[in-house]
């Protein structure tokens, strides 16, 4: 109904805005919609301003800008009804050092809501990890799975 | 609800019976480029009841189906099961699917024979329905960028 | 011939002059996310002749233009220069290309003033006529393999 | 005329299967064409085994294998027609810790014949380079380039 739709849009728009701080700090960010006077049917875009450049549509952004600003809308609508379980390969691979730190910052203020599996190159995002896997393939072809114990620091097969 | 436990028999490079059981928070999957990680996420899209051959990476059917090496002969059918604990009073329930080369394919709900529409309606009501709104492929995480506006509408209203 | 020289003034976020002196073998440019490093590539790309501004990721011509900052007005104008050591005698020859708000271009061969085709035939001539030949945009290094067979075609008889 | 584009073929094969076997050692790589009576119009396609498992398509390789598979197609026309500058805009993203090795040695066997210039949030990467440029904003939305001298340590404004 349209009632539930705008109340969705504007719960949305505010988790947006508050997920793009954190992670650009300075900038802003909105959802907005194509036509306000259609609820039914308008389409949405994605507006973001960030610290000290002008407003602009997702698109004109850098790789890694990108990277963080479509994760900031999947966690503002995470916030409303969040996800049983989120499933994230190799997202971290256009960020720079500093953004992978909000990354990890992220994914530990929404663990509480939201199971996550991840696969990642990155030795910095196994920090946040409550369980790591590892996969190999002993024999070619053919892939095994391993759990890694941290504390003890050998691998043990799963 | 949580997944517990993936079990993978046949699907994909995992010809021997593999299991990966998980925790609550943030499970972290690592490995050399081509050791089988995404093909692990596939096996959980399959078992949630995936059916676009393209979204698994393949181009038939049969492309889920361990292929074979150097000294293993393809196999005849691929099994995935996966385990979730049930919110509640830490209840189990067990998806099963699994799919032979000749296009047969057999769902399980705790061992009771069921067909497609009933797993992925059961997924549903435990709010695994729009793969979207969980799930970002290897390569696709500024997708939400580039989606148009209609899409991103109906990724919205997942939400509501 | 190598590059010796990128010099970029009011090109996107480039609206001090600003000049990469660089060698022969390997350059490497590094910084974090957004400080403009995949925007020097689509200055080398425009200065080259490329003409489709979705390559050089905008949605309109003046995209390439710096359009301004908290304090900062949109500038009138961009300029790239490329400059070439030629291989034989170590000759320079400088390409420049300068695109205004309404639309001008100007475009010289050694602050001779010559026409978009005339740049890019001299390029041609260099080597640097196909771009996927010698340009691997972000996020695309797997594209090859995606490729149709007759794009294929067409990059393998660059090659001839 | 089909001779040359025979020709071409054929170096070019010889090139990616050699690259291929540096970067997957005990795999096989080739060249084929979809029509060879054709020899004026046919597609091309690429196929490759991997040590241990059987011939496929680029098509169905991971990421990071596709990537290598790609590099290793466009370092074989380099064989046969070096281009005098070559632009790669984080092409390290997928790879693991092994594989980055495997590209430096590709770039340091290329470096006479071609220039590079080359994005990467790799450590790892820069130890190929022979000039290292940084890029960064002093200014928000404002770019300034400068040269990292690695021998010194510090950076002096370009
Ligand atoms: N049906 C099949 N039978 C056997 N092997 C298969 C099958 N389908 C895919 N594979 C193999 O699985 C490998 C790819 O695995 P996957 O995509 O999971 O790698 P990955 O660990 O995600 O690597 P990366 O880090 O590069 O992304 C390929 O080498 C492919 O040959
Ligand atoms: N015409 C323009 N005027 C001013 N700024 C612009 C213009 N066009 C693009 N930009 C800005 O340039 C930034 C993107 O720069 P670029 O894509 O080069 O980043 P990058 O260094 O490659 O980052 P990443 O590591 O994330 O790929 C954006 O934040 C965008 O706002
Ligand atoms: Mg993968
Ligand atoms: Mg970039």
């Amino acid at each position: 109904s349209k009632k539930r739709f705008s109340e969705t849009v504007e719960a949305v728009n505010q988790g947006f805005r508050e997920v793009f701080a954190i992670l650009f700090p300075g900038g802003s960010a909105e959802v907005t919609l194509l036509d306000p006077e259609d609820l039914l049917n308008t389409g949405v875009e994605l507006n973001v301003r960030l610290p000290g450049k002008r407003l602009q549509n997702l698109q004109l952004l850098s790789g890694g800008e990108k990277a963080l600003a479509s994760l900031a809308f999947l966690f503002a609508m995470f916030r409303l009804k969040p996800a049983p379980i989120c499933v994230l390969d190799e997202i971290d691979a256009p960020l720079d050092e500093i953004n992978v730190e909000s990354l990890k910052k992220l994914l530990k203020t929404y663990e509480l809501s939201t199971q996550f599996i991840l696969i990642t190159h990155h030795p910095k995002t196994m920090e946040v990890a409550d369980a790591v896997f590892g996969i190999t393939m002993k024999e070619p072809g053919v892939s095994t799975i391993f759990s890694i114990d941290r504390s003890a620091g050998e691998a043990s097969p799963a | 609800a949580y997944l517990k436990k993936i079990d993978l028999f046949g699907f994909k490079s995992f010809p021997d019976r593999q299991e990966m059981i998980l925790k609550r928070g943030i499970n972290v999957i690592i490995g050399p480029n081509g050791s089988g990680k995404s093909n692990v996420l596939d096996a959980l899209l399959w078992g949630l009841g995936e059916t676009r051959i393209s979204t698994l990476r393949g181009t038939n059917t049969q492309d889920i189906i361990f292929n074979g090496n150097h000294r293993r002969k393809p196999m005849a059918s691929a099994e995935v099961s996966l385990v979730f604990t049930l919110s509640q009073d830490d209840e189990e329930k067990v998806f099963l699917r699994k799919s032979f080369r000749d296009g047969e394919s057999v769902f399980r709900i705790n061992s009771q024979k069921v067909r497609l529409k009933d797993l992925t309606d059961d997924l549903y009501s435990l709010g695994l329905g729009d793969r979207r709104y969980f799930f970002i492929e290897q390569g696709m995480v500024g997708s939400l960028a580039t989606m148009g506006p209609l899409e991103k509408r109906s990724l919205l209203e997942e939400a509501a």
